[in-house]
């Protein structure tokens, strides 16, 4: 998301509609633009009045051509509607000249293009998050419209969390009313947060895989909005992934078996799958977990007990030392399930718990509570999941019993 | 002649101007920009939009370009703004 720099100070906000579309009716617009600010009103602390008469915060106004801003419309297609950040007064102008409708694939879905020009009367600029609703372009009549976590993130910076349960009417299966903030624990990774793999992605974001669905990470848990399919937003990637990482030219490489795929963002980038021993001469298949180390820039690959480093700018990419044993790297178990980076340090997972790599000294850092620790809560915002060092077994780390 | 159905360069050009990717065009200056600033300008679009970046007017660029959209314009926030001199 991105921010114009303005903001309202206050947080009851009202609005008039002074011009109405010509092609629908006036009670069915006042609906549809209530639902366009509820969006924004269900994530904050926001609340919005419509108001028939008198001064308002936002006017909203259904405009054809030149309409006294300078910003004429242009008719059918193209530019659809412009809103005015705070700074600017925050108002909305619709271009009257596009066909307007209501729950239909005909036409511009009103709904969805008042959100989005809403929420720049409230600060937001244009998101390159394709998803988001603060994307600039218009993707057609959404009818299980939810609001991205993206543009969630975005409205919480500017007016912050939703503290006080409205009573609202609930927009869809995810928009409750209660007086919790959206970032909530995450019961199926809270109840085994065993992962398949983790990555960050080129817009800076942190994702989890675990069988078919996948979740974003913040700096407090889980996102809200997931898990979501994996094959719904990585188009063509099965579930099951075994390792994947994002690589310095920006796309991230995804690993599964014998095979690997490799997308620019959500968008596969060629024809994949392709086999690792061809694209990854010298690394073996089935492996457990990549990462690209903060150490170095090149790429390292772990499976059981061994790791192969990997650089694509040397022939051959793997030098025939490898593979060498894990254990080299002190204090970090085989048979990894995943790792990513994060704020300058590698972190390796393997079962329940955890493990912070420290480049400096080359060994898995000393700390309080000691590593290896909680998955579950120091990552999945599980607040119910011990906190501290956890135990070891054979197979897999489970919670120690005094704790 | 090279995006038939599509948008045309000069048109294109206005919509990078339009959208804050490229400066207002100088009438006093004719209206030429260089084909470096050009190039910058559409690799930023792409950049943004989440396509190739290629520098060039391609035929993905010019169809995300047709599509319809909000007009306010996609550089706007403070990293946007004119650097102090």
């Amino acid at each position: 998301y991105a921010l114009q720099g303005s903001r309202w100070r206050v947080k009851k906000l009202t609005y008039k509609i002074s011009k109405y579309p010509r092609n629908l009716p006036q009670h069915k617009v006042d609906v549809e633009l209530n639902k366009a600010f509820k969006v924004w009103s269900e994530y904050t602390d926001l609340v919005f009045i419509q108001k028939k008469s008198g001064q308002v915060h936002i006017e909203i106004r259904f405009e054809k051509g030149e309409h006294g801003d300078g910003d004429p419309f242009d008719g059918p297609g193209g530019t659809l509607a412009h809103a005015y950040f705070p700074v600017y007064g925050g108002d909305a102008h619709f271009d009257d000249a596009e066909q307007w409708t209501i729950d239909s694939f005909r036409g511009t879905n009103l709904f969805q293009v008042a959100a989005h020009e809403f929420g720049h009367s409230l600060g937001l600029s244009h998101s390159d998050v394709k998803t988001a609703l603060m994307a600039p372009f218009y993707r057609g009549y959404e009818p299980y419209f939810t609001l991205d976590d993206d543009d969630i993130q975005g409205i919480q910076a500017l007016y912050g969390k939703k503290l006080v349960s409205t009573g609202g009417i609930p927009s869809g299966p995810r928009y409750t009313t209660t007086t919790s903030p959206p970032s909530e624990e995450d019961s199926e990774l809270c109840t085994d947060p065993r992962v398949d793999t983790m990555f960050n992605s080129a817009e800076g974001h942190m994702y989890v895989f675990k069988g078919d669905r996948y979740w974003r990470l913040t700096a407090d848990g889980v996102a809200v909005g997931y898990p979501k399919y994996i094959s719904h937003s990585w188009k063509g990637l099965p579930g099951n992934i075994d390792a994947a990482f994002t690589y310095k030219n920006g796309k991230t490489y995804f690993f599964k078996g014998s095979k690997y795929w490799r997308y620019v963002g959500k968008r596969m980038d060629g024809d994949y799958p392709k086999e690792i021993s061809e694209g990854f001469t010298g690394i073996p298949d089935n492996i457990d977990t990549v990462t690209v180390w903060t150490g170095n820039g090149k790429i390292y690959f772990y499976k059981g007990t061994k790791f192969w480093r990997f650089d694509p700018a040397q022939k051959p990419p793997v030098k025939n030392t490898y593979p060498k044993l894990t254990s080299n790297w002190e204090g970090v178990p085989d048979n990894l399930d995943a790792s990513i980076v994060y704020r300058g340090y590698t972190y390796f997972f393997k079962g329940n718990a955890y493990y912070r790599f420290n480049d400096r000294t080359f060994s898995v850092d000393v700390a309080e509570p000691a590593f290896p620790r909680s998955t579950a809560y120091w990552w999945f915002g599980c607040r119910s999941a011990t906190k501290g060092t956890l135990g070891e077994t054979d197979e897999q780390l489970v919670t120690s019993s005094n704790q | 002649e090279d995006n038939p159905g599509l948008i045309s360069q000069t048109a294109a050009m206005n919509y990078l101007s339009q959208f804050g990717y490229l400066q207002p065009i100088n009438p006093t200056s004719g209206g030429i920009i260089s084909q470096d600033t050009l190039s910058k300008a559409i690799s930023e679009f792409q950049a943004f939009a989440g396509l190739n970046i290629t520098g060039d007017f391609d035929e993905e660029t010019y169809k995300l370009m047709a599509l319809p959209r909000c007009g306010v314009k996609d550089k706007v926030g403070p990293g946007f703004g004119r650097s102090k001199r």
